[in-house]
């Protein structure tokens, strides 16, 4: 799976995640990637984009649920990321990448890795594979 | 307001003994998306427009598992998936079983921005895509020798495994698997791509 997540000048928020799902998957398999709210979310105050274990996902509207906590518990971006990242996924293994409207990048996974990168306008780059 | 932002992600549930060489691909693939990222946003496109461009670009590249390179089914061929969501309105676009259609992503975008729906799944997407005349190509493209290897693998393993993309077949195999006690989803960790 693969994903981006962007936050404008404007303070716009977007995200957009593809993927050929599952190697050996049976025909017909949709998993979270397709799902608005699981696998992709982007609303006013955040946007987010996630991969791992698809039903996971799904059962726990992972990319969702970021932007609930935020809404609801009041949680900035970092915060949120962790919350839904620890609390929801029971035992399922996953990641996503997220940036607020403020301008904040965060990512976040319980998988052994995932291969991410993300910028800032104040100069801030890194990529990286590992925690 | 804080300035731009953009992150981006390849898959996760990465092989622990995966090797160096393939890590550096991986990482410069991204920094590549990264610039492409930023340098649009420099331009001053809009969130919506970036988010598509680095996919396409991602999705146009073998290493991870979207498009060219995409994880195979049970019957060694390609269905695609994918989504964009546009946060002030809320607009979001999402494509299924795509199987010719060579940017997935862009066709999720033209479901945003040209039909009423959110969702188009199947001969009702390609024929979507058709009609909107983005670029197809056969099926064949977006396998590659990897994945066929690894489906053999997940086929002698009995087991559905996540989108590993970059591990070779030493590293993925039964062997590994042995040797490495992680596990998910209760099988072996090194049995998985990830995603």
């Amino acid at each position: 799976t693969v994903g981006c997540v962007v936050v404008d000048k404007q303070g716009h928020c977007a995200a957009a995640t593809s993927t050929g799902g599952l190697m050996n998957k049976m025909t017909g398999r949709i998993g979270d990637s397709p799902l608005i709210g699981s696998g992709t979310y982007a609303c006013d105050l955040v946007a987010v984009s996630c991969t791992g274990e698809g039903e996971a996902i799904i059962r726990s509207t992972l990319a969702r649920e970021v932007a609930a906590v935020m809404e609801y518990k009041g949680l900035n971006l970092h915060e949120a990321v962790d919350y839904v990242i620890k609390t929801r996924l029971d035992e399922g293994k996953a990641g996503l990448i997220a940036v607020s409207k403020n301008g904040e990048v965060a990512c976040g996974f319980n998988t052994t890795g995932m291969f991410r990168g993300c910028a800032t306008e104040d100069g801030f780059l890194e990529v990286g594979v590992w925690e | 307001m804080g300035g731009w932002a953009i992150a981006v992600h390849g898959g996760a549930g990465v092989d622990p003994i995966l090797p160096n060489e393939r890590q550096e691909e991986a990482k410069r693939l991204l920094t590549r998306c990264l610039d492409i990222g930023i340098s649009a946003l420099r331009s001053n496109l809009s969130a919506i427009d970036v988010v598509e461009l680095v996919v396409r670009e991602l999705e146009t590249d073998p290493l991870f598992n979207s498009g060219r390179g995409s994880a195979l089914t049970e019957k060694g061929t390609v269905e695609m998936e994918a989504s964009i969501m546009d946060g002030p309105k809320r607009r979001c676009g999402a494509v299924s079983g795509l199987t010719t259609v060579k940017n997935p992503i862009s066709l999720a975008r033209l479901v945003m921005d040209k039909t009423p729906h959110s969702y188009l799944g199947f001969a009702g997407a390609e024929e979507f895509a058709r009609k909107q005349g983005v670029e197809l190509v056969d099926n064949e493209y977006f396998i590659t020798e990897d994945n066929v290897g690894m489906l053999k693998l997940a086929k002698e393993a009995n087991s559905i495994l996540f989108d590993y993309r970059i591990p070779t077949l030493t590293t993925c195999g039964g062997s590994a698997a042995m040797e490495n006690q992680l596990q998910m989803n209760g099988l072996p960790i090194s049995l998985y791509a990830p995603e």
